[in-house]
């Protein structure tokens, strides 16, 4: 399920800072 | 003026900039023809389908950097999203035809018109119907004279849906759907109180816009099924995230 979604996860959990 | 309530004013500085979503998508089209060019000339279907995977790009980037949405558990914020995707899709499509639109044409994100009639002549029958229904609503939101406002908050009704199963946090969703609700209102209230019933108007647009974006995901899973969506995107993840 994880992987299912990796895209929207990334989007959503990127860190801005870096 | 009328006086705006504060979560208003809020909810249109989160609201995207239309400007820069136009050139992303053109600079996205651009790249896609360009990687194209050797295998022939894209369908119409799969460049409309990029531009709404940019699209969906905008309204992820919209929510995370949201008001109220920030403060969501990763886990919630997707599930919230999940659920919603294709009405903000949709309502991202249907408030610029309202807004900056011309009767008998589709105005895309790129700032290109499509011809209705085009459409209906290439569309098979739930296409048709799908677009037909759209028009209506385009016409119902046209009459009602919904602004820019009102749609800000609006996207954010259709987000924070406490009908939403298994959130963590369902509680605070609640409680933003309420404080969203009211700060519409007062808008509402405040702009067309002569208008008896627009608020009420109003919600029943957005339960015709989830019964249409049902229809419109179920067209596209059809369609990816039949492999004439792009693949490996995020329309194709969100597409596959409630099945």
């Amino acid at each position: 399920k994880k992987k299912d979604n990796a895209l929207l996860r990334y989007l959503l959990d990127k860190d801005d800072t870096v | 003026a009328p006086r705006m309530p504060q979560l208003v004013k809020e909810f249109l500085r989160c609201d995207p900039d239309e400007l820069q979503l136009r050139t992303q998508t053109t600079t996205r089209l651009l790249q896609e023809h360009a990687r194209w060019e050797k295998h022939g000339e894209p369908s119409t279907f799969r460049l409309l389908c990029l531009m709404a995977d940019q699209t969906l790009f905008s309204i992820v980037e919209w929510a995370r950097t949201s008001i109220f949405f920030k403060q969501l558990k990763l886990n919630d914020q997707m599930k919230l999203l999940h659920s919603c995707w294709s009405e903000l899709l949709l309502l991202d499509i249907i408030s610029r035809q309202v807004l900056c639109g011309k009767e008998g044409s589709l105005l895309l994100v790129t700032g290109q018109e499509m011809g209705l009639s085009d459409i209906d002549s290439h569309a098979g029958l739930t296409l048709t119907s799908l677009v037909q229904r759209g028009q209506e609503l385009v016409e119902k939101l046209h009459i009602l004279k919904v602004d820019r406002q009102e749609f800000a908050c609006i996207k954010f009704l259709i987000l924070f849906n406490p009908d939403v199963t298994l959130l963590e946090d369902h509680q605070f969703v609640e409680s933003v759907q309420a404080q969203i609700e009211g700060a519409l209102l007062e808008y509402t209230l405040c702009t067309s109180s002569h208008l008896l019933g627009r608020f009420a108007h109003l919600l029943l647009c957005l339960s015709e816009l989830r019964s249409l974006s049902t229809l419109a995901e179920d067209y596209l899973y059809c369609k990816h099924l039949s492999g004439e969506v792009p693949c490996n995107n995020l329309l194709i993840e969100m597409l596959h995230a409630k099945r």
